[in-house]
């Protein structure tokens, strides 16, 4: 999965998520087209008990765009990682707009995931005491390597416009 | 100065006040545009787009200053991703667009891929419960990608539609050096293994069959070709031509149940964006089944705890992280409401946006204690990594 946010001069925005679940989706490569295949139905798996032709499976993926009530700030944002999107974003969300952290920070920041099972599980770099503090409280904290989460934003705040493409993935953003 | 006539000394100290003048402007001009701008360098002032790698941003920032809409941009982007991320995106997936033109409306389009009309009836049971690749042809739904692409075009595109495809096909054409990233990827050994296990192999290994790694040149003839194709011909070559007999083809010869049908009759959902009013910002979001819901739900839950800068500090900071915890909890209990409303007639999800339903669930929330599962609602899943 990918998402690309755009922030363009007449005040127009798009923000647009696109997958290929997983690595490389299928694994099947056609040879007469040059494209890959994705592997879209597994999204069904424990989320429907059967399914109908023409159905679409329930996905995490949530391209937004926040328009604030003056109409002159904008957030155009959105994720991938699968699961990890919802965290991800939402995080994201509440440490720029409410915890007062740059868009650079706020997905910078390293995330907390509930799995599906609710399990607490921690990015690499979370703060230790406070992991310590939330396993006091009772919450079941397990280890887990796997963190696929990517955020990629433009803001536009005050007339300035910030753009962040999630360094996790390499990402590098560009403007004008 | 008594050989001046007084005439001429009176212009002389107009033309010197008059002078003055225009350089106080000029000067009030010049700083009042770094006051009013205030702008730290790291921004921008007209445009900017953030996609995963800079030479696609850099691909989509090109198209807006060629005069491109921020959907001219956008698909130039993800057409140039398909390329340098190909692991993540591809003409074979699908994808959501959510779109705000210049007065503020905001529509979503979905393009993701659907069931065919024939596809394996015990699918379901094959389910992985373990966290490892689904690979295989009985997985593969209708990809939408391109059909996405030509309808936000259509509706927003400014520019000419080949001229979005350009910059990624000449990329595809002559090559460009692996990127670090996928090379990273490829370099993990489970990836390679399933790389050189599968039909990957013809992109991604050597003649040798060896993957290519870091260092390597990345080349994707075939998909050029596709891509001219589509780009001079439109979509259609995709959907109702001989791209899409030949992708048939190939998904046939892996034993997958994909029709030309199921192409030919490929509708992207347009449909106004769900709004959730979030403090002083209104959030648009695409509707079910897409995850916007989720994410509505959480940080309408967040809304109500008034987090401010101070929560981040040693003492808040426990409490504040406590109560996002509990509400993601609850928001798996929520889970099992985003499903397809087309096709469900289950109790949709709209509840999930509502300001008054994350009252109540809020009230659940102590400030000191988490509960057993059974208090969150939740169907325990496993989860997807995307």
């Amino acid at each position: 999965t990918t998402h690309v946010s755009v922030l363009a001069e007449d005040g127009s925005a798009v923000s647009v998520t696109s997958t290929i679940n997983q690595i490389f989706g299928a694994g099947i490569y056609s040879s007469r087209t040059g494209i890959i295949l994705n592997n879209e139905l597994a999204d069904f798996c424990f989320r429907a008990e059967r399914l109908s032709a023409g159905e679409q499976p329930p996905s995490s993926m949530a391209p937004a765009i926040l328009s604030s009530s003056s109409g002159k700030n904008t957030l155009v944002i959105g994720g991938s990682g699968g699961s990890m999107i919802t965290t991800a974003m939402a995080l994201s969300i509440m440490n720029h707009l409410w915890l007062g952290m740059s868009l650079k920070d706020a997905i910078a920041a390293p995330i907390v995931f509930v799995d599906g099972k609710n399990n607490v599980k921690f990015e690499h770099g979370f703060d230790k005491s406070v992991i310590e503090a939330l396993k006091v409280i009772g919450h079941r904290v397990t280890d887990y390597e796997y963190f696929f989460n990517v955020v990629n934003a433009v803001a536009k705040e005050d007339g300035c416009i910030t753009a962040v493409s999630d360094a996790r993935k390499q990402g590098k953003s560009a403007g004008y | 100065m008594s050989k001046y006539k007084p005439w001429q000394i009176c212009c002389c100290l107009c033309i010197g006040l008059f002078g003055a003048i225009i350089f106080i402007c000029l000067c009030m001009l010049v700083f009042g545009v770094f006051i009013h701008r205030g702008c730290s360098e790291d921004t921008y002032q007209h445009a900017a787009v953030s996609a995963d790698s800079k030479l696609c941003s850099d691909i989509g920032r090109d198209i807006l200053q060629q005069g491109g809409s921020a959907v001219d941009g956008a698909i130039a982007a993800l057409l140039c991703t398909s390329l340098v991320n190909p692991q993540s995106m591809g003409l074979g997936g699908g994808s959501i667009f959510t779109v705000r033109d210049k007065t503020g409306t905001v529509k979503t389009f979905s393009s993701r891929e659907t069931v065919p009309q024939s596809f394996k009836a015990d699918l379901l049971k094959g389910c992985p419960t373990s966290v490892i690749f689904i690979t295989g042809s009985q997985w593969i739904g209708v990809p939408g990608e391109l059909r996405g692409y030509e309808v936000v075009h259509r509706m927003y595109g400014k520019l000419p539609w080949a001229r979005l495809f350009e910059p990624t096909i000449r990329l595809a054409r002559e090559g460009f050096p692996m990127p670090p990233f996928l090379g990273s990827l490829l370099n993990i050994t489970l990836i390679g293994n399933l790389v050189k296990a599968t039909s990957l192999c013809e992109v991604f290994c050597h003649k040798n069959k060896t993957v290519l790694g870091i260092g390597d040149t990345l080349k994707f003839p075939k998909l050029a070709e596709t891509m001219e194709t589509i780009a001079e011909q439109g979509v259609d070559a995709f959907y109702t031509g001989q791209i899409g007999l030949d992708l048939i083809q190939d998904v046939k010869a892996a034993g997958g149940t994909l029709t030309m049908e199921d192409l030919k009759s490929f509708r992207v959902r347009v449909e106004d964006a769900w709004t959730v009013p979030l403090g002083d910002y209104q959030m648009h979001i695409p509707p079910p089944p897409a995850g916007g819901v989720m994410l509505a739900f959480i940080l309408n839950l967040v809304k109500g705890f008034h987090f401010t800068p101070r929560s981040m500090e040693e003492d808040q900071k426990v409490l504040t992280y406590h109560c996002y915890i509990e509400a993601a909890k609850f928001a798996n209990g929520q889970r099992k409401s985003v499903h397809d409303p087309v096709f469900n007639t289950k109790k949709d999800a709209s509840h999930m946006v509502d300001s008054d339903f994350a009252d109540r669930i809020r009230v659940l929330i102590s400030k000191n204690r988490t509960y057993n599962d059974s208090y969150y609602n939740i169907t325990p899943s496993p989860d997807r990594f995307g």
